[in-house]
């Protein structure tokens, strides 16, 4: 108990250092190859004119994502763990200090793909997105309760696939309320942008509501 | 160390009982929805007229999996772990009883989806069978290398869709030499049963080597 203790102090102090600075800071968690790169080089793409945007990369191996979102023309800063499967509050303390945010209105952080370990570390996020593809299958919400508890906007990606799957939309979603009743829900495409618009309005409203 | 020492001694333990009653035991890892469960739906389909299979299912929560192993009429029975994210030997000790491997000749483990903490922790088997889908990329084995070096086999599923996706097999194949030039590999899909039969013959030649 006490190594979560440490971590939610340190965790604090990353919030509070990102207040101080006027940064809202988002928390990016799904199963490996679930689309986290993808729906930021999408959103870098879409905002980066009105937005000033960085984030922080954790992986056990590369720097392939922090690459990914440079390429596209954000601040980027890549943690690799080694053999740790999720980033802890004093991975993105030093993140935040290698980043540099001064500059910046968003963070966000890219976790280690992973639908369970990275639920438990409060990494000193403002909000935690949590995103499922609908190759997956719908039952992930149930099957990994723990992460979708702790999220508050639940992101389906990959619908563009639809028409090629058997993935039953209305009951994904439903899964979802049923472990967390509070999550919003998005379901878009990195790939054709269907419905990205709603997570850019999302995004622009809690960039509001925080500043 | 410990714990992983204790862990150890158990998942000795449990190899030898396999081996007691000449039963086969392969570990099944991936990430959540690579498709574990749809493999074994298509294998117990073909082969449960040659070979008595069993399963023994690892998730945080629901019985989901087993139902639908049992449901194709081999034994099974579900382990919810409601925290941990991996499987481990004391676990499937448990398992191994409450299944009851006496008439069987392969027991499959399929463990917690998660490309990153089950690969630590042997659970008893003879081997390691990996799977990663078209639908997550193919830098899926350098990004999460701790797991493809513990492969014996990798299966890449999900081929069915590959006429939808930019995923560049070789390049997939490569990723996996690269972290572990031992591991077979074989890409197949669940759903058509495109070069499932490969699969059959691999376990049927390990099962032959094994008794
Ligand atoms: N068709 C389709 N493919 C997508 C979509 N989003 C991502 N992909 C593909 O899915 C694969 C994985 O995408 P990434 O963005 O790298 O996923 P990730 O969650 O960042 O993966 P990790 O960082 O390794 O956990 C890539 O092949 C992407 O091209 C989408 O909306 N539609
Ligand atoms: N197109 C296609 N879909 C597949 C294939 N294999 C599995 N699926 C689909 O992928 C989704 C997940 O499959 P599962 O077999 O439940 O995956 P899993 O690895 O057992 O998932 P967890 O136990 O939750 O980790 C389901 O919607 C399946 O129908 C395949 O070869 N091709
Ligand atoms: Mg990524
Ligand atoms: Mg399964």
């Amino acid at each position: 108990q006490n190594i979560l203790d440490k971590n939610d102090k340190q965790a604090m102090s990353n919030r509070k250092h990102f207040e101080e600075h006027g940064v809202f800071c988002i928390n990016l968690m799904s199963s490996p190859g679930s689309g986290k790169t993808s729906l930021l080089e999408a959103t870098i793409e879409e905002l980066k004119d009105k937005i000033r945007i960085g984030v922080i990369e954790g992986d056990l191996e590369t720097n392939n994502d922090a690459m990914r979102i440079k390429a596209k023309g954000a601040k980027s800063y890549q943690i690799t763990t080694g053999q740790a499967c999720h980033l802890d509050a004093f991975m993105v303390h030093d993140g935040i200090h290698n980043l540099g945010i001064e500059d910046l209105d968003i963070v966000f952080i890219e976790n280690v793909g992973n639908l369970v370990c990275p639920a438990a570390y409060d990494v000193g996020a403002h909000m935690n997105v949590v995103l499922f593809s609908t190759t997956e299958g719908e039952d992930k919400p149930v099957k990994y309760p723990v992460m979708f508890k702790s999220a508050n906007l639940v992101v389906i990606t990959k619908t563009d696939l639809l028409q090629y799957l058997d993935f039953d939309m209305q009951k994904a979603k439903n899964y979802v309320k049923e472990v967390n009743p509070q999550a919003d829900i998005i379901a878009l495409s990195n790939k054709t942008k269907e419905n990205l618009e709603k997570w850019l309005r999302y995004l622009e409203f809690k960039l509001e509501m925080f500043k």
